[in-house]
């Protein structure tokens, strides 16, 4: 495979703890000790489509650029799930 | 719309609130007004009233911090997490935490505070985060129209699920209904759309306007469609009807309201103690023997007393009054001859005369437009 260049991994890797971040804030995800597995139901992807699901965004568990532009937007620090 | 877990909601329907602290961004005359202004948002479509208190506890209590701030939410510096709040319940409860490093505004510049202090109030009577991007209780910040009522059908349904609707909005349904004249003894009851409608008094009061008219008044928010109808005597039982005039102190909550030579001092639904006084323990002459309208200019730290076609001021810095009347067309060019009533709106007067409306520009000394009297009504 082609390896990334290191400019957009560092830019993929910099969405994914900005989205990690998002998800220990506000719904409630909890990174295990394992690094992630990127698997479709590790508990990351799933917290994923729960937000995505929440913010009525297209459910692929992935960090794509609508998930990745929310992620940024200000908002109530206040959860978007029961805790 | 989503309600917290086991559906904490506040047993009694009038609430505290007090502003422990005040961002550096705003002038605290502009935070108080945005904090009651978000909180009459809530009250406007429910039983529920809010009382300010300067110390002590309170139910909701409201401060600005930055990052760690005693509790187990801490902010995050500028943009992420802009305020937060926790639902019904004693300590903490009802409490709104605002991020001191945000840039708080009254405009739709930075982050506007009326509009994020609606949202986070909706946590402290008990209402959880819409899905509805277009609910206010959505997590997200988003621009608004300062001109449009906050609260989407999303919210109300929410907030009505758990404190059922305003009533005196039910008793306006009641007392509003226009009878036919020829059934009803009684005699009809003023109509807001009527092209002739004068009133006796109008004062803003809590962030919203008060509308005399007879036995009756008007409450209506800028930003709400709808106006509540009362009866002067369901707010004020000892007040007579057919008030002169009214005007509101906003940073002591008090409302001064002017009947013949005497005038009463409310805060929300209360008389304080001690009144009626005569008008001329404010300073007047024993020659005036009625006030025609007042408005205070919390801008200037002035009174203004309007007796037939003049005025006379009343400057708390200097705490003296104007020795002789002053020919109101002096002060207000284009105002001529005698009002029945003033009010001030943001940065503007609104003087009516007969079923005229002038709005006043004080900076540009002129009158900038002539409005119908019930303007400000859905007509």
């Amino acid at each position: 495979s082609r390896a990334l260049p290191a400019g957009t991994r560092q830019k993929e890797e910099g969405g994914i703890q900005l989205t990690q971040k998002y998800l220990e804030n506000y719904y409630g995800f909890k990174k295990d000790g394992e690094s992630f597995i990127w698997k479709s139901n590790s508990p990351m992807t799933k917290k994923i489509k729960e937000m995505q699901e929440f913010f009525g965004l297209e459910v692929t568990g992935k960090v794509d650029s609508g998930t990745l532009d929310l992620v940024q937007k200000r908002r109530c620090g206040f959860p978007d799930v029961a805790g | 719309f989503t309600t917290f877990a086991g559906e904490p909601k506040w047993a009694k329907q009038v609430l505290t609130y007090r502003i422990l602290n005040y961002t550096p961004d705003l002038r605290p005359v502009d935070v108080n007004a945005s904090i009651k202004k978000a909180l009459s948002v809530w009250s406007s479509v429910t039983p529920l009233k809010f009382i300010k208190k300067d110390r002590g506890d309170a139910d909701i209590m409201i401060s600005f911090a930055a990052r760690a701030h005693n509790d187990f939410m801490p902010f995050d510096g500028p943009g992420g997490s802009i305020a937060h709040a926790y639902a019904p319940g004693k300590d903490f409860g009802g409490d709104a935490h605002f991020d001191e490093d945000e840039t708080w505004t009254k405009s739709t510049e930075g982050t506007n505070l009326f509009y994020v202090a609606a949202h986070e109030f909706g946590h402290s009577l008990g209402l959880f985060h819409s899905k509805d991007s277009n609910a206010l209780m959505y997590p997200v910040y988003r621009k608004f129209d300062p001109s449009v009522f906050p609260l989407h059908q999303d919210d109300i349904n929410g907030i009505q699920y758990l404190y059922g609707p305003s009533n005196t909005h039910n008793d306006q349904r009641e007392s509003t209904e226009i009878k036919d004249p020829t059934e009803s003894k009684e005699p009809t009851l003023p109509n807001t759309c009527d092209p002739s409608l004068t009133f006796d008094a109008v004062t803003t009061f809590r962030g919203e306007i008060m509308f005399f008219k007879d036995k009756h008044f008007w409450r209506k928010h800028p930003a709400v469609q709808t106006a509540d109808f009362n009866l002067i005597s369901s707010f004020w039982p000892r007040l007579p009807p057919g008030v002169d005039a009214a005007y509101e102190i906003p940073e002591k909550d008090k409302t001064v309201i002017f009947k013949g030579n005497e005038f009463w001092v409310v805060r929300g639904d209360t008389i304080l103690p001690g009144y009626p006084q005569k008008i001329h323990t404010l300073g007047f002459s024993k020659d005036i023997t009625k006030i025609d309208a007042a408005f205070y200019n919390g801008n200037e730290g002035k009174t203004y007393y309007f007796i037939a076609d003049k005025f006379l001021s009343y400057d708390k810095r200097s705490q003296s009054m104007d020795r002789k009347p002053i020919l109101i067309s002096n002060e207000f060019p284009g105002i001529n001859g005698k009002i029945d009533a003033v009010f001030q709106h943001e940065n503007f007067f609104y003087f009516f005369c007969g079923r005229k409306q002038f709005e006043f520009d004080p900076d540009k000394k002129r009158v900038t437009r002539l409005l119908k009297t019930n303007f400000w009504f859905p007509c």
